[in-house]
């Protein structure tokens, strides 16, 4: 799976995600990518967030819109929601994988709770960075 | 005006730690690093955040090192089937496509429901209509072939085959 998450200089934030599936998945069978609040979420009063991992976790536990929302109803930080649902919501239920999120003032977030997470990001200073485990 | 930032992540399907060859580790980054470039052009352009992300995106799929067009997993049947979505932040406006094969950027294809269409998500026949619609390019099975991902599938089916149950997290990732 791969995917972005962006803030333009209007303060608006956008998210996009795309994947073949699992290896030898069913034929027929979706995950969290196409499915808008699961895997790819974007609302300016928060955040974009494009996740990647086990599809039914992030579908079971609407992860992207859930990182939104604890920023809109409990006033979290888009880091300390995007942990909170990564290493809990998902990591305590089998749901391995990690999630990109931006917020409006252009903050960047990106956490796993696996292995790695093959991830880059770039700011307006110019700042390129690549990782693909800690 | 406000600062602007992008993030990108770039799964390769079922790659586990132990066959990450320096090679492959440098064209990972490589890859991350073109998405980077592909974004960042637009944003330092005073573009918006949609064309930053789709471009990155597309950049991503085009790189067969990682499991999105060209370079998808194949599924227990020796297809690929492809899943994409895009929302825009400020309108809430969003599409998505599911289990499509043929457009050569199926996040072009998802940002076309979303231009295009009433709905949110488009499936089968009708997404692909709408692929075509929007004049997007597509490609032959030969161009979303890599022989990494054929060699993927044969040893997972093995592994079935012989009662083998594999609990890495990493084969359940996309």
């Amino acid at each position: 799976t791969v995917g972005a998450v962006a803030c333009d200089t209007h303060g608006t934030v956008a998210a996009a995600t795309s994947t073949g599936g699992m290896t030898a998945k069913l034929p027929g069978r979706v995950g969290d990518t196409p499915l808008i609040g699961s895997g790819t979420f974007a609302d300016n009063a928060t955040c974009a967030v494009s996740g990647t991992g086990h599809g039914e976790v992030f579908i079971r536990y609407t992860a992207a819109s859930e990182i939104a929302a604890r920023m809109r109803h409990a006033g979290q930080s888009l880091e300390d929601a995007a942990a909170h649902v990564v290493m809990h919501d998902l990591a305590e239920n089998d749901g391995s994988g990690g999630v990109i999120a931006v917020d409006a003032k252009g903050n960047i977030t990106m956490p796993f709770n696996c292995d790695g997470m093959y991830r880059g990001r770039v700011t307006q200073d110019g700042a390129f960075e690549t990782f693909i485990y800690r | 005006m406000k600062r602007f930032s992008l993030a990108v992540h770039g799964g390769a399907g079922t790659i586990l730690k132990a066959n990450l060859t320096p090679e492959l580790e440098t064209g990972y980054h490589a890859g991350l690093r073109a998405a980077l470039d592909a974004g960042h052009a637009i944003l330092a352009a005073g573009g918006s955040a949609l064309d930053a992300v789709t471009a990155a995106v597309c950049a991503l799929e085009d790189e067969p090192l990682f499991n999105a067009g060209r370079g998808a997993v194949f599924t227990s049947d020796g297809k690929q089937e492809m899943d994409a979505a895009v929302m825009d932040g400020a309108t809430r406006a969003a599409g998505a496509v599911g289990g499509i094969f043929g457009p050569r950027n199926p996040i072009r294809a998802a940002r076309a429901v979303m231009e295009h269409t009433d709905h949110v998500m488009l499936i089968g026949p009708n997404a692909l209509n709408v692929a075509h619609a929007a004049d997007l390019p597509f490609a032959e099975p030969d161009y979303f072939f890599t022989q990494a991902r054929w060699d993927a599938l044969q040893s997972t089916l093995e592994m079935r085959s012989e009662g083998c149950e594999d609990d890495d997290p990493a084969r359940r990732h996309g």
